[in-house]
C-alpha cells in the first residue's frame, strides 16, 4: 500500500485490493470483516483496526454512503493508511488504539459506487429496483429507523432522497444496523459525506435538541477549529436540522438513539467550483484536514468514557 | 454510459424567503429533471443544481424572471467528467497484487 496512489481516484476493485493489501501488510493491527452483501452481492467490507482485547469500546467511521461523493471513498482509503502509519508514532492515536478498536467502512454503497464508474457518474443512491416504479435505488441516508418517513425525505422512488419502502430496506443499511447492535460497545460513530463543509450532530428529524447537545456542540467547534488549522478551510457546525435542513431517517440520528453519544456526520470540503467533481489533487489535502477533526473526536471519545 | 454533455451546474443564492420558496418550487417541476447537488436551506446559503441541457433555457428564464441571481459553477459537466476520466486513465496503476 506504500505504492498505492492516494492522489488519484480509484475504482471499487482497486479499493477492495487495497483493503486486502493493507490487511496482508499489517496482520497484527488490521483485519477485514464482511458485514453483509449489497443488493448486487458485493461484499460490505469493514476494516478493523485493533491491538487486541475482546469487545473493546470502538469508534466507527464510514465513507461513501452516497456513491457520487468520490472524495469520501478516497479520503477513507487515505485514513486507512494513516491509521497504520501513525499507530506507534503518534501518541494520541496510539493511546486510542491501545484502548479502543476502530472500524472503517470505505465504501458503504459499493453498487452505487461501481455504477458511478461505469454508467452514471452522478449516481447517489443504492441500486435496488423499486417495486412499481422504473426508478432505481433508495437514498441510504434516509433509510434508517429514526424518524423514518417524516418530512425531510421523499416518498417518490424517482427522488434522490427517496426513503425506501420501509426502514432498513437496504441491505447496505441493515448490515450496519446488525453490526452496531451485535457489537454493543461503539462509542463514536462518524459518517462522512461531501460537499458542504459542515460538521453536524443529531438530530435531523426533529428540532428537539439532543440530550448531549452542549457537549456535541463544543466538541464540534474544537474539531472544526483543528481542521481549519491546516489549510484554513472553514466549516459550519451544529445540529443537522439547524445547520443544513430537516432530514429524516438519517444515519447519525439512529446511532444516537442507539446510545452512541458521539454521533457526527461530516460534509467535506467545497471549493465552490467543482461540486462532486472535486479534482484529484484535492484528495490528500481534504483527507489531511479531515483527519485532524477525526482525531479530535476520537481523542475526546477515548478520554471521556461513558 | 450516461452523458452529461451540455449539463450545467448553477449556483443560486437566495436573497430572501420568497426566493427560497421559488427555488423550492423548481424542485417540484419534475419535467426540468434538475438534480439538486446542494439543497435549498436558508437565505444567502448557496443552492447548487445540475440542469440538463434540454432544460437550461427554461430554468434560466424562470430564475431571471423571478429576479433570482445565479452563476454558472460548471459550464459543461461532461467536459469535467472527461478530464476526470483522462486523469484516471493516464495514471500509471500500481501492479495488481499477485494471486
Amino acid at each position: 500500500t506504500d505504492s498505492f496512489d492516494y492522489t488519484q481516484y480509484h475504482t471499487l476493485s482497486e479499493i477492495y485490493s487495497f483493503q486486502d493489501m493493507l490487511v496482508a501488510e499489517n496482520p497484527k493491527l488490521v483485519s477485514k470483516i464482511v458485514i453483509g452483501q449489497s443488493y448486487e452481492n458485493r461484499p460490505l467490507n469493514v476494516l478493523k483496526f485493533s491491538t487486541g482485547g475482546t469487545n473493546r469500546p470502538a469508534i466507527w467511521i464510514d465513507t461513501g454512503i452516497h456513491a457520487r461523493e468520490w472524495i469520501t471513498q478516497a479520503s477513507g482509503t487515505w485514513f486507512a493508511k494513516k491509521l497504520v502509519t501513525d499507530y506507534g508514532t503518534d501518541p494520541a492515536l496510539t493511546a486510542i488504539l491501545n484502548n479502543m478498536d476502530i472500524f472503517l467502512e470505505i465504501s458503504v454503497n459499493p453498487d452505487g459506487f461501481y455504477y458511478t464508474h461505469n454508467n452514471n457518474r452522478m449516481w447517489r443512491k443504492t441500486r435496488k429496483p423499486n417495486s412499481g416504479s422504473s426508478c432505481v435505488g433508495v437514498d441510504p441516508n434516509r433509510n434508517w429507523d429514526a424518524g423514518f418517513g417524516l418530512p425531510g425525505a421523499s416518498g417518490n422512488p424517482c427522488s434522490e432522497t427517496y426513503h425506501g419502502p420501509k426502514a432498513e430496506s437496504e441491505s447496505e443499511v441493515k448490515a450496519i444496523v446488525d453490526f452496531v447492535k451485535s457489537h454493543g460497545n461503539i462509542k463514536a460513530f462518524i459518517s462522512i459525506h461531501s460537499y458542504s463543509q459542515m460538521l453536524m450532530y443529531p438530530f435531523g428529524y426533529t428540532t428537539t435538541p439532543a440530550k448531549d447537545d452542549a457537549e456535541l456542540h463544543s466538541l464540534a467547534e474544537k474539531a472544526i477549529t483543528d481542521l481549519a488549522s491546516l489549510y484554513g478551510t472553514s466549516y459550519t457546525y451544529g445540529s443537522l436540522i439547524d445547520t443544513i435542513y430537516q432530514a429524516s431517517g438519517i444515519t447519525i440520528d439512529w446511532t444516537y438513539n442507539q446510545g452512541i453519544k458521539f454521533s457526527y456526520t461530516f460534509e467535506l470540503r467545497d471549493t465552490g467550483r467543482y461540486g462532486f467533481i472535486l479534482p484529484a489533487n484535492q484528495i490528500v489535502p481534504t483527507a489531511q484536514e479531515t483527519w485532524l477533526a477525526l482525531m479530535t473526536i476520537m481523542d475526546h471519545t477515548n478520554k471521556n468514557p461513558y | 454510459k450516461e452523458s452529461f454533455e451540455g449539463h450545467q451546474v448553477l449556483r443560486i443564492i437566495p436573497k430572501d424567503d420568497i426566493q427560497l420558496s421559488l427555488i423550492k418550487e423548481l424542485e417540484d417541476m419534475i419535467h426540468f429533471e434538475v438534480d439538486f447537488w446542494k439543497e435549498v436551506t436558508r437565505v444567502n446559503t448557496p443552492v447548487d443544481v445540475r440542469v440538463p441541457f434540454h432544460s437550461l433555457q427554461s430554468v434560466k428564464i424562470y430564475l431571471e424572471t423571478q429576479g433570482i441571481e445565479y452563476s454558472i459553477m460548471i459550464e459543461d459537466l461532461q467536459v469535467m467528467l472527461d478530464e476526470e476520466q483522462k486523469e484516471m486513465m493516464s495514471v500509471a496503476r500500481a501492479p495488481e497484487p499477485r494471486n
